[in-house]
């Protein structure tokens, strides 16, 4: 598969952040994606999909990320679990 | 299906449509008005939940608000023109946005062509999100994120199985009702045939395993969830702990590849060094990748080389886990139990050194049990009848290893003052 332009990359990894497969930038501590986070995310959103879990963002991927979907995330508030969770820990 | 864990404290829902779509092809507002009723008729067909169009004096009074909005609408999640997002909608709850569903204008909705966007499918599947679900990886499901095309007519509509299950995970199934449903409005499309009576038997299916019995043939912790057999049926207890329905689910419908006509399943548990999941029946087994079989199985127990003391060949597995405290897999049969330090996918096993050794070794807990899980912090369950007990993390020789319910603690039963563990007559149904 043709590697993906760079601005592909950029977009996936927005998408993947809009749609709750990656936690979005910590603006606090200026905190960016891995490389091993970024393709464990695109794992996830594969499996979810019910494509090879390649961990790329080959063509299929790039495809159905491209498909007009509901706006709501996949992964629902990950990060406000780990609040809640904290919350309760706390 | 996953649930947000949010539902309306209520089953009669209002609902009101605040405009109408401004593209080409201009579908009529009473066309979007029994549109809208059917794909509230998809959920209201399974549950107890009844919808009712409010006047549009009443509009604002709604819990379903519906309106068509583009980019920026004031709610914070802008749309992006044609194509990309369609629509979104607001979980349950006590907030005024609650429940209201946005569809983007700058689409082309329509109504089972394929020139444009589906507007019925959509609806369905907001509306989905207004009562609570979010979105599903099952397919067949109209709960999928992405749009899957028109889903046919919508006065034959009925939902895919996991959507159905995840409603009513949430509002129960629908009672049988001596009087019918009101119709919906049904301007301009095609009169629908009359609501069919609901299938749902007024007295549970006694073929259904009642989850309250107990008596489960195996138990497991798989992803970190857990699961639980019985006949051709299974339970599933989410990370959170609770249980995703009350309905099992047919074994045969989720595990792919274990033999037609499968009633029970001895043991199962998941191996650590690749998240393959082993399935123990009679003297045979297999090896899944997530829920598909791996070609190549069953294969035969003897890959094991379970040999019990008096020299005989093991024939089936009682209970197998992988004990948290050390990492190593155990497998128990016959009041013996083998330890085996698992590397990758490998046909030929041997037990370590100096096995099999006695289960009474594993005090306080029942020599021949169902199953076993590591749960919570590394804690080793022991499952049998309707009861378990707990080894806290690493320990073997514990003194105070209390009986617990399992009906109670897992299967969300209501506690029997007379069940004080053990068979218990519930009486329940289920």
């Amino acid at each position: 598969d043709l590697a993906p332009m760079p601005d592909q990359y950029s977009r996936g990894v927005d998408w993947l952040s809009r749609y709750g497969y990656l936690p979005p930038p910590d603006p606090h501590t200026g905190k960016l994606q891995t490389k091993e986070g970024i393709e464990r995310a695109i794992k996830e959103m594969q499996r979810f999909a019910g494509l090879k879990d390649t961990g790329k963002l080959d063509s299929d991927t790039l495809k159905l990320m491209n498909t007009p979907r509901c706006s709501l995330p996949d992964i629902i508030g990950s990060e406000d679990k780990l609040k809640k969770r904290r919350r309760k820990r706390r | 299906y996953a649930t947000t864990g949010l539902r309306w404290k209520k089953s009669d829902l209002m609902w009101s449509i605040q405009n109408y779509p401004s593209l080409p092809p201009f579908l009529k507002p009473s066309e979007v008005d029994t549109i809208m009723a059917y794909a509230l008729k998809a959920w209201s067909d399974v549950t107890n939940l009844k919808f009712h169009a409010t006047s549009s004096s009443e509009q604002d009074r709604a819990d379903i608000k519906i309106s068509f909005a583009r980019s920026l609408h004031d709610d914070g999640y802008p749309f992006d023109g044609k194509g990309g997002t369609l629509a979104h909608a607001f979980f349950p709850g006590e907030a005024d946005v609650a429940g209201d569903t946005h569809f983007d204008d700058e689409e082309s909705w329509t109504y089972i062509d394929d020139s444009g966007t589906d507007l019925f499918a959509v609806a369905v599947h907001e509306f989905g999100h207004a009562l609570g679900l979010s979105h599903s990886s099952s397919h067949p499901s109209i709960m999928r994120p992405y749009y899957q095309g028109p889903v046919g007519d919508i006065a034959s509509y009925t939902l895919p199985e996991d959507d159905r299950y995840a409603i009513q995970s949430l509002y129960g199934s629908k009672r049988r009702s001596s009087t019918p449903s009101p119709n919906h409005p049904t301007q301009n499309l095609p009169k629908p045939p009359s609501p069919p009576q609901p299938k749902v038997p007024s007295q549970p299916d006694p073929s259904v395993q009642n989850r309250c019995e107990g008596g489960f043939d195996a138990v497991a912790n798989i992803r970190g969830e857990v699961f639980f057999f019985k006949g051709p049926y299974f339970w599933r207890i989410q990370r959170s702990g609770s249980l995703v329905s009350f309905h099992p689910a047919l074994i045969k419908n989720f595990w792919i590849g274990l033999p037609p006509g499968t009633n029970k399943i001895d043991a199962v548990y998941e191996r650590q060094t690749d998240s393959r999941i082993i399935f123990f029946i009679g003297s045979q087994y297999w090896v899944f990748k997530d829920t598909m079989a791996i070609s190549g199985y069953p294969r035969p127990l003897s890959d094991w080389g379970l040999i019990s003391h008096d020299g005989s060949e093991v024939r089936r597995v009682d209970a197998a886990f992988i004990w948290a405290h050390n990492g190593k897999s155990y497998i128990f049969s016959g009041g013996e139990f083998w330890r085996f330090s698992e590397g990758p996918e490998t046909e030929k096993r041997h037990p370590d050194a100096g096995y099999p050794r006695n289960s009474s070794l594993w005090k306080g807990a029942p020599s021949n049990p169902d199953d076993i899980i590591t749960w919570e912090d590394g804690d080793a369950y022991f499952f049998k009848n309707n009861s378990y007990w707990i080894l806290k993390n690493g320990g073997l020789d514990q003194d105070n290893v209390s009986q617990k319910s399992t009906a109670v603690d897992w299967m969300m039963c209501p506690a029997n003052p007379s069940h004080k563990g053990g068979k218990c007559n519930c009486g329940l149904n289920g």
